[in-house]
């Protein structure tokens, strides 16, 4: 009973959430006080069941916390691609960014989650966007030692330029 | 980053430690 609509739906108690939206709907998209909402929480998280309940129930996939982190940048981060699927199948920004002009391609190549750089990838990510500080994704990959997901960009980018 | 459920979710630096470009 403590806990707020945020910290149920980041421990994946569906039911929970569910009473508690019951009583208060206006819960849905409660902005917490860093503008995160519980889909952001329950994305963060990787608690899928909660974010295709929210989302079923009208959650704004595209509201961005206060610094512009979003559900797909935390999903990104966290490496949950069938988040990352649901959150884009719902035509949510693949290229937002945020407070250090992190976009999801580069939260994910950071995190080294090679199934989410696929996926942002095959959905169209842009890989000229770089961080404040200057990185690509590629350049990224290279300087934190990924070689694997370097190789997944370096294939895609050839894939683009073959007369195919 | 650690995730905490007391505190809401947090991205990290991107480039933390990284010499700037």
């Amino acid at each position: 009973d403590c806990l707020s609509i945020h910290q149920l739906a980041a421990q994946g108690d569906v039911c929970q959430v569910a009473v508690h939206l019951n009583k208060d709907c206006s819960l849905l998209n409660k902005q917490d006080d860093r503008g995160f909402t519980p889909l952001m929480w329950a994305a963060a998280f990787g608690e899928k069941a909660v974010v295709d309940y929210l989302l079923a129930e009208g959650a704004d996939p595209k509201t961005v916390a206060w610094e512009r982190e979003s559900a797909l940048t935390l999903a990104s981060m966290g490496g949950f691609v069938d988040i990352v699927k649901s959150l884009l199948a719902l035509g949510v920004d693949i290229n937002t960014y945020d407070w250090n002009g992190g976009t999801p391609i580069l939260y994910a190549v950071r995190g080294n989650h090679i199934q989410c750089v696929q996926e942002l990838l095959d959905r169209g990510a842009d890989l000229t966007i770089e961080s404040d500080s200057g990185y690509s994704p590629t350049a990224l990959a290279v300087a934190l030692g990924h070689k694997k997901i370097q190789k997944v960009l370096e294939e895609h980018v050839l894939q683009l330029y073959s007369p195919d | 980053s650690q995730l905490s459920l007391y505190c809401s979710p947090s991205l990290p630096n991107i480039t933390l430690g990284l010499p700037a470009t």
